[in-house]
Order: C-alpha cells, then sequence, then structure tokens
C-alpha cells in the first residue's frame, strides 16, 4: 500500500 | 499572563481534542493571544492552536513567555471546572507554575489550582501559507460520521475532489466503500451546507486513524475546513469565536 509520510518532508525546520 | 475565558468549556474541549496525539506542549503566550503547535510522536500529525487575545476578557500578557504543560496534568485540572465556571490563567514572569481558578458564575464557589511547568524543548515547524486546490467547508458531524464510517473497514481513506464533489474512499479485508458529497446549500440552516471551492482536482490518502483523532474536536465547531492539494499534507481546521481555531496538519500517504 501506499507509504505514510512524515512531516519534515513538507514543513521547513527553522 | 493573565487571562479570562468566559466559558471554562472551551479550553476543556481544546485540550480534550489534542490530548491523545500530544503529550507535552508549550503554550507560547503573547499580546496577540495563546498558541500552540505540536507534532505527534511519529511526526505525520502537527496540532496548532490559536487562542487569540480578543477570545478572553481580559487579556494581558506584558511579557513573551512558553508555559511547559503536560496535557494529561491539565486535563485532570480541567476536570475541576464546570462548563459555564469563569475560567482565569496566571503566570508570573519566568514562572515554575501555571495557575488556574474556575470561579461559578452563579455562586461563590472559587477553586484554585497551579500546575507545574516543565522545560519543553519543542521542535517549531515553518508551516508554508498554501493555496490549496480544494477547499471543502462541511458539518463537522459529518465528517465526523464519515471517517468513522470508514475506518471501521480500512486503515486509510483515498479523498477524491473534482468539480462533481468530493468523494471518501475505502478498501478494507471485508470489502470497501464510499461517501460522496456534492456541494449544496441548505436553506433553512446554512450550517448543514457543503461548500466546495476548487482550482484543481485532488486525490490523496490519509491514515483514518489520525483523522478519527482530529474529529474529537468537533464538538467546538459545527464546522469543519478541509483543505488539500496535491502531496502536501492535509489541513482540518476548526474555526472558534474571535477567529481562534485549532488546526490539524495530516501528512499524506503516497506511492504504491
Amino acid at each position: 500500500g501506499p507509504k505514510q509520510q512524515t512531516l519534515a518532508g513538507f514543513f521547513s525546520r527553522p | 499572563l493573565e487571562a479570562r475565558l468566559e466559558q471554562a468549556a472551551m479550553l476543556k474541549r481544546v485540550v480534550d481534542a489534542i490530548k491523545d496525539l500530544v503529550q507535552d506542549c508549550n503554550f507560547d503566550c503573547n499580546d496577540s493571544g495563546i498558541a500552540l503547535q505540536a507534532m505527534d510522536n511519529s511526526h505525520v500529525a502537527l496540532v496548532s492552536m490559536m487562542l487569540k487575545s480578543e477570545s478572553f476578557s481580559p487579556f494581558r500578557c506584558d511579557r513573551n513567555i512558553a508555559l511547559g504543560i503536560n496535557l494529561t496534568s491539565l486535563t485532570k485540572v480541567l476536570r475541576a471546572a464546570q462548563g459555564d465556571d469563569i475560567l482565569t490563567l496566571k503566570a508570573e514572569d519566568a514562572p515554575d507554575v501555571v495557575n488556574l481558578t474556575f470561579e461559578s458564575p452563579e455562586s461563590d464557589r472559587l477553586s484554585e489550582y497551579d500546575i507545574k511547568l516543565m522545560d519543553i524543548d519543542q521542535e517549531h515547524l515553518g508551516i508554508p501559507d498554501t493555496e490549496y486546490a480544494a477547499t471543502i467547508t462541511l458539518p463537522s458531524s459529518e465528517f465526523s460520521r464519515i471517517t468513522r464510517d470508514l475506518s471501521a473497514l480500512s486503515e486509510s481513506v483515498a479523498i477524491e475532489c473534482t468539480k462533481e464533489g468530493v468523494k471518501f474512499t475505502c478498501t478494507g479485508d471485508i470489502g470497501n466503500g464510499s461517501v460522496s458529497l456534492r456541494q449544496h446549500t441548505n436553506v433553512e440552516n446554512d450550517a448543514k451546507s457543503v461548500d466546495i471551492s476548487l482550482t484543481e482536482p485532488v486525490a490523496l490518502t490519509f491514515s483514518l486513524k489520525y483523522l478519527v483523532n482530529f474529529c474529537k474536536a468537533a464538538g467546538l465547531s459545527d464546522r469543519v475546513r478541509l483543505c488539500l492539494s496535491n502531496e502536501v499534507p492535509l489541513l482540518v481546521e476548526y474555526g472558534l469565536s474571535n477567529n481562534s481555531y485549532l488546526r490539524f496538519y495530516l501528512a499524506p500517504k503516497i506511492g504504491d
């Protein structure tokens, strides 16, 4: 099935 | 900090809605209000709460402070407040504790609690301003029902939004299911309307476990807004009065 992504790839660290 | 809420129910519901997703959180207080941003342990979901200063009366915050609070502890104390109690949060500069008082509006009962604060090293993520391809506003009870019904069949839901409407589809061991909604205006009760605004079709897959969790916020607002763009996290927003809000972001499932 499709793989669960994490938010780190989308939202930037400061 | 001194922040007085007319109805303790608001904070009780917010904390109830997020306590299973995030445990230790900084409540960032400044003169614009009280904000919280926290990710769940697996970094799949993020909670973003903003309680604007206008939601309190009065609201005073002379210096920016971060109140590190364990939500299980906060829940224990908030359980001592009646929904219609007046709730006041107080903290000194560089505080060790946050003070909560609950006043009954119709009696002389006043209760007062201190919760010990924690040092929380929280990673703040920058959330880009996104022009979402699809925005769906629907009754929060309808969204709760869809996520609950589909979660009985599957771990994941595909959300497809086209100009025809929005379709929630799941596939599981026992079979499959789907719920389709079209844009429609309920003339008698606007809260029951389904509004869809679309610039391009979207199709994304999400974990139902998280969506079911987000729906614990349904008591905060009649309406919920889902914002989607292909291959970016879903935004689920429950609007509160005075432009305050509780938002949840959920990373998609991608590929096969």
